[in-house]
């Protein structure tokens, strides 16, 4: 039995559609950097949130292999359990043979019913997958499906235009200038070592240097509760009865940068970015808190809110970040 | 070059389906905020 506990699944946005099995079976999922493992529904789940998303069917795949391997992947107060599986992983003209995935029997929990993606595919390091298993992006290297030992994320701010990840090479079209490479700092996570937070020239956090990971899979700026309370008193964020952070719209047009400043390069993310439009003309804030989890207390996790400012490339050659304005 | 690429599709995410149905508030205090982790896992990986 293998146990990988998974994060809360509150803010992923972007899905990309993937293939498994011979005839193949679609999939929305999730390309996450902040996870490392492959994993979709069965049919053989029997939860609710199961019944509201395309579910595998083995039998139907003559290239799937089952293995007698289970795995309980938790997340929240919840948790997933199911098998291990191997199959052909199709997606972008990429064909992946027999690739380990998860196989989900009992999703508990009634929350994921909410989630619009049907699992999740991790682009995280080696390290961090269940063992004795192959990565995706490690197995399209390994099968020599890509040419360049990289991918690389564009997010667009929009619904349906645009936004896309590239594997095993760079569209330069998509960013403006030179890419600035940062090396990571510690190859289990997309993570590296960030210089400050500052705001109107002042540290506001990460005060003499901490660690950032820079996570598809988040939609945030999540940093570490007191830190982070501290900013929202800065950009006068209130706490509302839901627990998000409330603040005056027209507050984006007032407001000044945050600038995340890493390997000596500034990143400035504008109020209109930080602060985001919900429904009725309310706004959030696009800070939150790190709780309750494993790293440690100086780490931040940059999401798409960072990430749609900036077009990033995930280089697993040379163990480096590359990120440029999109 | 060998490269390929895959469009994303922004989607509601559920934090903004859990707003909508006035149920943001329970999974925020039975959810704390977490990134995946591995935590140590011991069976024989060549079971399979």
């Amino acid at each position: 039995t293998h146990f990988v506990p998974m994060r809360n699944y509150l803010d992923l946005a972007y899905v990309g559609i993937i293939s498994i099995g011979t005839p193949p079976q679609e999939f929305k999922v999730i390309f996450d950097t902040g996870s490392s493992d492959l994993w979709v529904p069965s049919i053989y789940c029997s939860s609710p949130a199961c019944a509201t998303h395309n579910v595998f069917n083995p039998v139907r795949s003559s290239t799937c292999r089952i293995s007698d391997r289970s795995i309980h992947l938790q997340y929240g107060s919840g948790m997933m359990s199911g098998f291990l599986a191997y199959d052909t992983v199709r997606f972008g003209g990429l064909v992946d043979v027999a690739q380990a995935f998860g196989l989900s029997l009992q999703e508990p929990g009634r929350f994921m019913e909410y989630a619009v993606f049907d699992g999740i595919l991790g682009l995280a390091y080696p390290s961090l997958s269940l063992r004795g298993t192959i990565p995706v992006f490690d197995n399209l290297w390994k099968q020599g499906l890509i040419s360049q030992e990289v991918f690389a994320f564009y997010l667009n701010k929009k619904e349906e235009e645009g936004s896309v990840v590239m594997f095993g090479g760079v569209d330069h079209s998509y960013y403006n200038g030179d890419l600035n490479w940062a090396p990571v700092s510690k190859q289990l996570y997309w993570q590296l070592s960030m210089d400050s937070i500052s705001m109107n020239g002042e540290v506001i956090a990460c005060n003499g240097g901490c660690q950032a990971i820079i996570d598809t899979g988040t939609s945030l700026l999540i940093g570490p509760p007191d830190v982070v309370l501290d900013i929202q008193k800065i950009i006068g964020a209130n706490q509302s009865h839901s627990g998000e952070y409330l603040i005056d719209c027209d507050a984006s047009n007032t407001l000044s940068d945050i600038v995340f400043t890493i390997n000596g390069i500034d990143y400035p993310v504008p109020a209109s970015a930080y602060i985001q439009e919900g429904p009725d003309s309310t706004c959030f804030s696009s800070f939150d808190s790190l709780r309750g989890s494993l790293l440690t207390a100086d780490s931040w996790i940059l999401g798409d809110v960072f990430l749609r400012l900036y077009f990033t490339v995930f280089d697993r050659a040379n163990n480096r970040i590359g990120m440029a304005p999109a | 070059t060998l490269a390929s690429r895959i469009p994303l599709t922004r989607v509601k995410s559920m934090r903004e389906n859990l707003r909508e149905k006035d149920k943001l508030k329970d999974y925020l205090e039975s959810h704390p905020y977490n990134l995946a982790y591995k935590s140590d896992d011991s069976a024989d990986p060549d079971s399979a």
